[in-house]
């Protein structure tokens, strides 16, 4: 573990108490997609299936049933919550989440760490992250007003994969000496999609003024 | 096993 990957989960971990927070003091999820957090309940379950086979450390155990319990919860609430519920923006969410899922399937079979299931598997979560934030950066385009914690989550999310790729260049340098074309290739991706976002975020940011994004 | 590097992040 080096500081850099900690940071990153830490921020990563920071994202989904901004989320929660919003959700349950202001019990509205305007402005957040129900599409991006379905994509992400998939992406930790079907990267997180070593669970109960692999022990890697008590905080690598706890940090995955933390990322899947929150994920699930994020979605429970904004599907069935009673008030929550009415808040969520679905004439906006229309981003068909579900396209992106048959690509990063075909690409894990042709491009997977190994062939066997679970990292077939685990290779499609790590392209199914890298565009799972496309429903929420379209919706942000939609929203007139974004809120402050809404805002937050998305760049602490967005700063999360950068600080991994940080950590990916550290143990490059330090521990692997080895190229890992999967996560570096998909994370450099994901990262890039928010660079839009991150502009626009930190202009509003210095400016003192409300965060808008073009449509 | 040179994946377990790879697996021992989130």
């Amino acid at each position: 573990m080096n500081i850099f990957r900690l940071a990153g989960d830490m921020t990563h971990l920071l994202s989904i108490v901004v989320l929660l927070l919003k959700i349950r003091t202001t019990k509205s999820c305007a402005g957040i997609s129900l599409k991006t957090q379905e994509l992400y309940v998939i992406v930790f379950i079907t990267r997180y299936l070593d669970l109960f086979t692999r022990y890697v450390s008590f905080y690598n155990t706890a940090m995955k049933l933390v990322f899947i319990g929150t994920s699930v919860a994020i979605v429970w609430y904004m599907r069935l919550h009673k008030v929550v519920k009415q808040t969520y923006s679905r004439d906006e969410d229309t981003f068909k989440h579900y396209l992106l899922i048959p690509p990063c399937f075909i690409l894990a079979l042709l491009i997977p760490l190994e062939f066997t299931v679970t990292e077939i598997l685990w290779s499609f979560s790590i392209y199914l992250e890298a565009v799972a934030i496309l429903p929420q950066l379209l919706l942000l385009q939609r929203s007139s007003n974004i809120d402050n914690l809404t805002g937050s989550y998305v760049f602490l999310l967005g700063a999360y994969r950068a600080l991994y790729i940080v950590n990916w260049v550290y143990r490059f340098f330090t521990e692997t000496h080895k190229i890992r074309w999967i996560p570096w290739i998909s994370g450099l991706v994901q990262t890039a999609l928010y660079a839009d976002f991150f502009y626009y975020y930190i202009k509003s940011w210095k400016n003192h003024e409300k965060l808008r994004l073009p449509a | 096993e040179e994946d377990d590097e790879m697996h021992d992040e989130l």
